[in-house]
């Protein structure tokens, strides 16, 4: 709503009423959030997450040191925790399901580093292998298949972290990972990987948004 | 730049927060409480947005310089009062799958004012 004989002072135009430039300045704010974060719309939260995931997970990510920004806008780097869902396990094998977010347009955006963290209660002074396979899609989008596989030897209880390679990368790149966490010669009592809510496996990476399909002025 | 006070009418910088827990964004974004937007407002008169320190940048300054010199009309143009320092906003919010994201927004919070 102009306000009737006033100008603008900074550029000169109508000069709107105080409400009015109060709303416009809040949907603009609204606004830039959402387009810089590449959204319609606001997220609306359908699997909430834990207090005590949370705290863990925050604990365990790292801040953008000071001045790395990046001058270019179409570029925004951002660091994502995605926790994990459980799915079709027994005691000696855990499947991990990974969702990452699904309102960036795929391809425009690219996992650069990926750590898997998870949580292992193990009988004291004894060393389990295990192994983390990394499952993908087919070509038809049908089977998942194996991508690659880690062994780690792990001897104490508490959080453990498994840096992901180009496989599993690409695969959070397209939005979706499969993990199986398989312990190797041993039969366990009870699951080793423990999924509560202060122990949810999740995996942390730095992203790249908007860095594919730069055009280069010359 | 300059902060805006009382009945200021030269290009000043006006504080303005959005709280998101009063536009209803506190369930999404984790953290910070609000985005410290601010904004510039205010008058730049030649003589005024020739000054260094007032001018956005050193080419400004010796444009609006070279207006203030010549006579009205030939040069065209107004100068209007813009952002010259803007920081980043950090955000740490769940997206639709729930995941926790961490970004830094550049330019998002204007942090002086001066004349274009």
């Amino acid at each position: 709503t102009p306000r009737a004989g006033g100008q603008c002072p900074a550029c000169g135009g109508p000069t709107l009423e105080l409400e009015s430039q109060r709303e416009l300045l809040l949907d603009l704010a609204k606004r830039s959030i959402l387009d810089k974060l590449h959204l319609t719309q606001r997220p609306t939260l359908n699997r909430p997450v834990s207090r005590a995931a949370l705290r863990t997970a925050l604990q365990h990510l790292h801040g953008v040191p000071q001045g790395a920004l990046l001058e270019d806008n179409r570029e925004q780097e951002c660091e994502i925790i995605s926790f994990a869902e459980t799915g079709l396990s027994t005691i000696n094998q855990t499947r991990l399901d990974f969702h990452f977010s699904s309102d960036r347009t795929a391809g425009d955006r690219e996992v650069q580093q990926a750590s898997l963290m998870f949580f292992v209660q193990l009988p004291s002074n004894t060393t389990w292998t295990l192994k983390v396979r990394v499952l993908v899609l087919g070509p038809h989008n049908t089977n998942l298949t194996l991508a690659t596989q880690y062994l780690l030897e792990v001897d104490a209880s508490g959080w453990h972290q498994l840096p992901l390679g180009p496989e599993a990368q690409a695969a959070c790149s397209q939005g979706h990972l499969t993990l199986e966490l398989v312990l190797e010669g041993q039969v366990a009592q009870s699951s080793v990987i423990l999924g509560g809510a202060a122990h949810r496996p999740f995996v942390a990476a730095r992203v790249r948004v908007g860095g594919k399909h730069q055009i280069h002025r010359r | 730049g300059i902060d805006c006070q009382g009945g200021s009418r030269m290009c000043c910088r006006q504080e303005f927060f959005v709280d998101f827990r009063e536009i209803g964004w506190h369930d999404w974004i984790i953290q910070p409480e609000g985005y410290a937007m601010n904004f510039c407002i205010g008058q730049c008169p030649l003589h005024i947005a020739g000054m260094p320190g007032i001018a956005a940048s050193f080419h400004t300054a010796v444009l609006n310089l070279l207006k203030a010199n010549t006579a009205a009309g030939t040069t065209g143009g107004g100068s209007c009062c813009v952002p010259t320092a803007r920081r980043p906003l950090s955000l740490l919010y769940y997206d639709r799958d729930s995941n926790i994201v961490k970004t830094d927004i550049p330019d998002m919070v204007v942090e002086a004012c001066g004349c274009s």
